[in-house]
């Protein structure tokens, strides 16, 4: 699975 | 957000702006892999064309995907169109095969879901860890710089080992952990660390960027 925090990081 | 990321972002939006300026100001890319830098144009399209179809975090996040990519593409037209001549591209040897062939089986491999936008996010953060090599290995290679190349790369160094006290903070404030991005972010940040040794004892101290024979 996805970890859905990891989006926000550049 | 925490201050080690803040601080992070920070600190890689100043070493690209430094390696503009150096650029600039000398009118020259002396000293500046262009395979580093091309691949760091790959790592950045990679990822943040998700600008394109993932939702939307927030104006800081989508501000700072077009400065590294807009800002990444930039310094490819500096080092290859306007001050072309100046970039020396037989000490920039090192193969990028040996980079790009290990992203993409880790990626294929190593990822959250076996997906094209997630093997593309995978590779990018692979090829992210790797991507100062061909720079390391230039600079091993003419075995001196110049301060201000030293300034860019110790500034590039910072922002790396900044995510990972940010990881630490994430993992005890939220429980999350990103096992892709941290295995890959230590290694990365890793590759700094003779670099930093000499920068710390020598070009802070005002000496001479030069490396023991």
């Amino acid at each position: 699975p996805v970890p859905d925090h990891k989006k926000d990081e550049l | 957000m925490n201050i080690f990321r803040l601080f992070g972002d920070l600190s890689h939006l100043a070493s690209i702006l430094i390696l503009i300026h150096k650029i600039q100001t000398s009118r020259s890319c002396r000293g500046i892999s262009f395979k580093t830098q091309a691949l760091y144009v790959a790592v950045f399209v990679t990822r943040y064309l998700d600008l394109l179809y993932a939702e939307h975090v927030s104006i800081y996040n989508t501000f700072m995907k077009l400065f590294f990519i807009g800002s990444s593409c930039y310094i490819l037209y500096l080092m290859k169109v306007r001050f072309r001549p100046t970039q020396d591209p037989s000490i920039d040897t090192f193969r990028l095969e040996y980079l790009l062939g290990p992203s993409v089986v880790l990626a294929l491999i190593f990822n959250y879901t076996f997906s094209f936008t997630e093997v593309l996010w995978a590779f990018s953060i692979y090829l992210e860890a790797l991507a100062i090599l061909p720079q390391l290995f230039m600079l091993q290679r003419t075995g001196e710089a110049e301060a201000i190349t030293t300034h860019y790369l110790a500034a590039l160094g910072a922002y790396r080992a900044l995510y990972i006290p940010n990881w630490l903070y994430r993992y005890f404030s939220e429980g999350t952990v990103d096992p892709i991005a941290v295995v890959a972010g230590i290694v990365q940040t890793g590759l700094y660390v003779d670099f930093f040794y000499i920068y710390f004892t020598k070009v802070l101290r005002g000496q001479k960027f030069e490396l023991p024979a």
